[in-house]
């Protein structure tokens, strides 16, 4: 085929029970990501171009735990990753634990196109953000109240969890 | 997360990949998304991006465990996909997107649903959440 792409915006237990709108709003928001890449990819574009464009879109729309809409973290920040890799040139770049970066998939092109690095952490991926001027936001961007919700769910079966057994989570590796 | 891998006109292969991570992660745990080979990979043969268990994901080298199983096999996109998600990685664990150098696809779980969709020259289209 001349042109392929493929996306995703997470796997695991997702409840059939969702009403009808719900679903077809994610159907909906699919459908324009999938959009967008088949624009760039039909017009003769890069597949590195759609694919920056296509996740961006995901990371801006709060469905998807990308960007906006992004999980809470133990401390109730918002920590972000990304990477992207060219498959025939092997090159690649990524970050992790960006807290200020509203589209980390860019960040992440940037260090693979301008930086003889590949993965930036932290610290060091905000410094590399403020080189890089890339578009930077509060942590409130990344607030949803259905992730907010979630979290201190987590937080309160942690907390059950932790004085049944005298252990801090031990069923849940957190690495 | 969210992923986005694809091929162009110009036979180049690229992977994605973009997360906030776990819910209530801490003590600065990093997942598989920004490992390169792991959550993210793309090589000659193929591009890969993984969704699911972070540790898991990582533990198994996903990407790259995808990509050398197509080139040393050899198999085609869809056997490589189906070891790692029924032979490496345990039921529950992951979900993954790949598209090859020919342009095939691959959108495969063992989850119970994956938010997905993909797209293709021949006209392919599709948008889908469960099986």
């Amino acid at each position: 085929k001349e042109w392929a792409i493929v996306i995703h915006g997470g796997a695991g237990v997702i409840s059939r029970e969702m009403p009808d709108s719900t679903k077809q709003a994610y159907r909906e928001d699919l459908d324009e990501a999938l959009s967008i890449g088949e624009t760039i990819l039909k017009d003769g574009g890069s597949s590195v171009d759609a694919v920056e464009q296509v996740i961006n879109y995901l990371e801006n729309n709060p469905k998807f735990n990308a960007g906006k809409g992004a999980v809470f973290t133990h401390d109730g920040d918002h920590e972000l990753d990304a990477a992207i890799m060219m498959g025939h040139s092997r090159n690649a770049g990524a970050v992790t634990g960006v807290r200020t970066v509203k589209n980390p998939i860019s960040l992440a092109r940037l260090v693979m196109e301008n930086s003889k690095h590949i993965l930036f952490a932290g610290e060091g991926a905000e410094q590399y953000a403020d080189e890089m001027e890339v578009e930077r936001v509060n942590q409130d961007y990344f607030y949803t109240e259905r992730r907010y919700k979630a979290w201190r769910r987590a937080i309160k079966n942690s907390d059950a969890q932790s004085s049944a057994s005298g252990l801090f989570y031990d069923k849940d590796k957190y690495g | 997360t969210v992923g986005c891998v694809a091929l162009d006109k110009d036979g180049q292969l690229v992977a994605g990949t973009s997360t906030g991570g776990m819910t209530n992660k801490r003590y600065g745990r990093v997942g598989d998304v920004p490992i390169i080979g792991s959550g993210t990979y793309a090589s000659e043969v193929v591009a890969v991006s993984m969704t699911g268990w972070g540790e898991r994901i990582m533990e198994a080298v996903s990407g790259h465990t995808v990509s050398e199983y197509m080139k040393h096999k050899p198999a085609t996109l869809r056997e490589a996909g189906s070891y790692l998600l029924r032979e490496v990685l345990n039921p529950g664990d992951a979900g993954m997107i790949a598209v090859d150098k020919n342009g095939n696809t691959l959108m495969d779980m063992n989850t119970q649903g994956m938010f997905r969709g993909k797209a293709d020259a021949d006209g392919n289209r599709e948008v889908a959440i469960w099986e």
